[in-house]
């Protein structure tokens, strides 16, 4: 379809940019209230002193999330949609003018939604998915196109599996039947359970870029 | 839009035959997971032997939820959108033949998606929302469309309370500012709490329109 070229030549534009610039840039996705503000608060605590962050909120209503983020002292740029179930490239690229251009890392997080945000290429590096252990594991099978084009899954609230029906092993099988290259992590933003293996990935992955 | 408008016409065509049959419709949104479906196999569970049910599964893919159901011992229908990121009201049309003509009640669980299903009118007497607390109860303001369209909202897994940071109460305060007509219940479909309360009054609308 036309809109998604359209698309895409934008996300070129985006990644070119970042690539100039050399910032490591994630699409962090998932469903409404998986944990994507709390996992970014708890990674920017842990990498702020080390790493130069820079955070693009996007949410169909709202400042909530990036009101969030500024009190850890990053800075953070908020995209509201009016509506628009999904982050665009055109969206993001008028975004990244009020960011450093020095960031090293930059994590947009998308609008909670599992479907349609993943056929919008928005430039970035790489999709990260987070799934949570409230959700259920059937998750990626029920919405297969977010876990096959994502590069990594956290399954996150793992503080809660002695209060649902969830299986770890079996969220981990499901996901790989649809994309076998996924790398998994389990993390907690409640206890801090598993955050240091994931930031220490993160850390890392924009190491390399540099 | 054009597409709307269409859909528009063709929910009028379903609205006239459920009303003709003087079935019952319910749309049943959340997001991924917050128990749709479970709240289904209970509400099923309790309504079955004195009401003719017929529940209608609406997912992007895998048919789990009509499988999870037809186990209850009630008709239903799935349908598989295969991409698509809500239900329309032509999908509806062409599932109702699968399901008896003398339902007295037929609940439509779409997919799980709190922005766009909001747009698409199914020919439905009301949509019924569900927020989980394991959510955040910030959910009505960052998705408002959703709760505004919404007659009924139920806050499920209220047994997880005790381990997550919601409060109930700023929920519900919250989907009232964005809708104050709308009628909440709270439920869990692990221990069954609130389970009554909301059975009592969908028997209840039922009845109303016989
Ligand atoms: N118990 C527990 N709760 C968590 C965890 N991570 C997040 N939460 C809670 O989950 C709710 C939603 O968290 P958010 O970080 O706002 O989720 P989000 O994905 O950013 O939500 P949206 O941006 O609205 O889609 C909040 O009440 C958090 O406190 C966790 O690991 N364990
Ligand atoms: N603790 C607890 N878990 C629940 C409750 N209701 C549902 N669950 C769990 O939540 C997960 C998802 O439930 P489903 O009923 O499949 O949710 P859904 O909304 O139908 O999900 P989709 O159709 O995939 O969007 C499952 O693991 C359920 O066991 C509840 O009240 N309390
Ligand atoms: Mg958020
Ligand atoms: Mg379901
Ligand atoms: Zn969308
Ligand atoms: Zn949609």
């Amino acid at each position: 379809r036309k809109v998604l070229k359209k698309n895409d030549d934008l996300a070129a534009e985006n990644r070119a940019c970042f690539m100039s610039r050399r910032t490591f840039a994630v699409n962090l996705l998932s469903s409404p209230g998986s944990g994507k503000t709390s996992l970014l608060e708890r990674t920017v605590d842990a990498l702020k002193h080390e790493l130069r962050i820079a955070i693009i909120e996007g949410d169909v209503q709202t400042d909530n999330d990036a009101r969030r983020i500024a009190a850890h002292g990053v800075p953070v740029a908020q995209i509201v949609t009016n509506g628009l179930c999904h982050l665009e490239a055109s969206l993001v690229q008028s975004a990244l003018p009020q960011l450093p251009e020095d960031m090293e890392l930059c994590v947009i997080e998308n609008v909670g939604n599992l479907v349609c945000p993943a056929s919008y290429d928005l430039g970035e590096h790489m999709k990260i998915t987070i799934v949570s252990t409230t959700e259920g594991d059937d998750k990626p099978l029920k919405y297969p196109a977010m876990f096959r084009r994502s590069s990594v899954l956290i399954v996150n609230k793992i503080d809660l599996l002695p209060y649902v029906q969830f299986s770890v092993d079996a969220c981990i099988a499901n996901a790989h039947s649809v994309n076998p290259e996924l790398l998994v992590f389990t993390t907690s933003c409640s206890s801090g359970e598993g955050i240091d293996a994931w930031c220490d990935w993160l850390r890392d992955r924009v190491r390399e870029l540099r």
